[in-house]
């Protein structure tokens, strides 16, 4: 889904 | 070593269940604070993130910083081996640092059973998760979000999810038509649980993908409340308390609209 975003955009690794 | 003693033993059954549709496996992280887990699903859409916190246990013991990889199907079948009335007690050797072991009571004492489950070596992301204030704070009974979500899913495979002070508004629409369900903030109620909250700083709208709302939804049995905080742009979370011991939180990055 193009639309979809991914949860790891907006949270960085620790 | 450690060791973590949970009288109420279903908690587990309700927790595993609760991430069954999104996990497969995960890092149990545990320490003197207590159990985590953080664990995005495959497709890195959302996250879980579990917290047990050590006083809501009976008893914890945790002498050294401890990660355990779990596969939850393993898990889910252990635990299936327990009864709802079980004292369950999780426990790890140091000197046996490759598996865990559930131990299983029956109330009366009267059958105790132990499995030793083997761990997984998990290469995991762990992901720092801001404090954030939100836009929008909706508590709400558990089992209404799950009716709309399962009812929104009738429609369509998104939901739009508008709050003012108003209330809370959720719209779908597929092949077949439009739904919308508008949840109106509780004038008064008696029974806290019952109540429909909400608080806010601006009015926010947001699309998610159902598909993934209502595998949240597997955790209602957790908790008779739900709070859906949401900000412009960011992940929803929605949060089930666990009583007296943490929550279980799930985040969901929102679906650009065309």
């Amino acid at each position: 889904d193009k639309n979809q975003m991914k949860i790891s955009s907006f949270f960085q690794c620790d | 070593m450690f060791e973590a003693r949970l009288v109420q033993g279903s908690l587990l059954k309700k927790i595993l269940e609760a991430t069954k549709d999104l996990l497969t496996e995960a890092t149990f992280d545990c320490s003197s604070t207590g159990m985590s887990l953080q664990a995005m699903d495959s497709s890195h859409v959302s996250l879980v993130s579990l917290m047990l916190r050590s006083d809501g246990f009976d008893a914890y013991r945790c002498d050294r910083n401890l990660s355990m990889g779990i596969n939850l199907t393993s898990m889910t079948k252990i635990i299936k081996c327990s009864s709802n009335d079980d004292v369950v007690t999780i426990k790890a050797d140091d000197n046996n640092p490759d598996t865990v072991t559930f131990m299983f009571e029956s109330p009366n004492q009267e059958k105790v059973s132990d499995f030793e489950m083997k761990l997984m070596d998990l290469d995991t992301e762990h992901l720092g998760i801001p404090e954030t204030d939100y836009s929008v704070v909706v508590k709400m009974p558990a089992q209404e979000f799950q009716r709309v979500c399962r009812d929104m899913s009738q429609i369509g495979e998104s939901v739009t999810i508008c709050c003012t002070k108003d209330g809370i508004r959720f719209s779908a629409s597929g092949d077949l038509g439009t739904g919308n369900i508008k949840i109106a903030q509780s004038a008064n109620v008696d029974k806290e649980e019952e109540a429909v909250v909400i608080e806010m700083q601006e009015a926010v709208t947001l699309t998610f993908a159902l598909r993934y709302l209502n595998f949240f939804t597997r955790a209602t049995s957790l908790s008779g409340q739900v709070s859906l905080s949401m900000s412009p742009e960011v992940p929803l979370v929605v949060e089930y308390k666990i009583a007296d011991m943490g929550y279980m939180r799930y985040y969901l990055a929102p679906k650009i609209e065309d």
